[in-house]
């Protein structure tokens, strides 16, 4: 058959849906090893937030495509998650490999890390929809439109700069991503390198300075937010 | 992913993006 934009956009779905029809909605025995591994144990905590962050996503969700759909909400979080726990295996995986530790107690034990990588998993579930509303042209599919980027790190009240961090790691370690995907997560990281990031409130300046400390250049006379 | 521009440096990784050892 020959393929139409229609077709081509029912397949990234498709193709999403394969890929996580194997993955869990839950840790994993690999990662729960990982987890057991920790000085601190991060499963509760993990499993709080992602509990938690679901409700204020489907609240949301509902809010911006009408509570009519919030069953909708609930399977794209449902994706969001099984995409976020398999990411996760992957990254820690890798860095198993790459630091040859076991125990990675810091990393699982932060929020922002957990939140960023949920979030940018979500962006992915987000975007393969709504690529197939942009693509298909449908006007009953055009509810998807108030939830494109930066939506997800507003609604889970995120840093930009926070999302930023992940989304490289995660696209070196999540192989089904489309071509298309990709160049969407580098749309997201263009957007938050040229304005997201330099809001008056993101963690970048302190980091700014921290650096310009360490290098001991530290310039008084101009705040590091100017 | 090769059109992709990946800014990690090289031996770099996430844990050192959240300051984890």
């Amino acid at each position: 058959l020959p393929q139409t934009p229609v077709r081509a956009a029912m397949s990234t779905i498709q193709q999403l849906m394969a890929v996580l029809k194997s993955a869990s909605d839950k840790p994993t025995e690999k990662l729960i090893l990982y987890f057991n591994d920790c000085t601190v144990n991060p499963m509760e905590s993990i499993l709080k937030r992602v509990k938690e962050l679901g409700c204020t996503f489907k609240e949301k969700f509902a809010e911006a495509v009408g509570q009519g759909c919030s069953e909708i909400g609930s399977q794209r979080y449902g994706l969001g998650t099984r995409l976020y726990y398999r990411v996760m295996e992957s990254i820690l995986k890798s860095e198993e490999k790459r630091l040859s530790i076991h125990n990675f107690s810091k990393l699982l034990n932060n929020g922002i890390f957990h939140t960023s990588l949920l979030a940018c998993a979500l962006e992915v579930v987000i975007a393969t929809y709504g690529i197939s509303r942009n693509t298909s042209q449908s006007n009953n599919m055009t509810m998807e439109t108030d939830l494109s980027f930066p939506w997800i790190i507003n609604i889970l009240d995120l840093k930009a700069f926070d999302l930023y961090k992940v989304i490289e790691s995660f696209i070196k370690v999540e192989p089904s991503l489309t071509r298309e995907m990709i160049k969407h997560l580098e749309c997201c990281e263009h957007q938050i390198m040229e304005s997201l990031a330099w809001r008056s409130d993101s963690p970048l300046f302190d980091l700014i300075k921290q650096s310009k400390e360490q290098d001991g250049q530290t310039d008084h006379s101009e705040p590091a937010n100017c | 992913t090769q059109d992709y521009h990946f800014g990690l440096e090289e031996g770099e990784g996430i844990s050192e993006l959240f300051d984890c050892d």
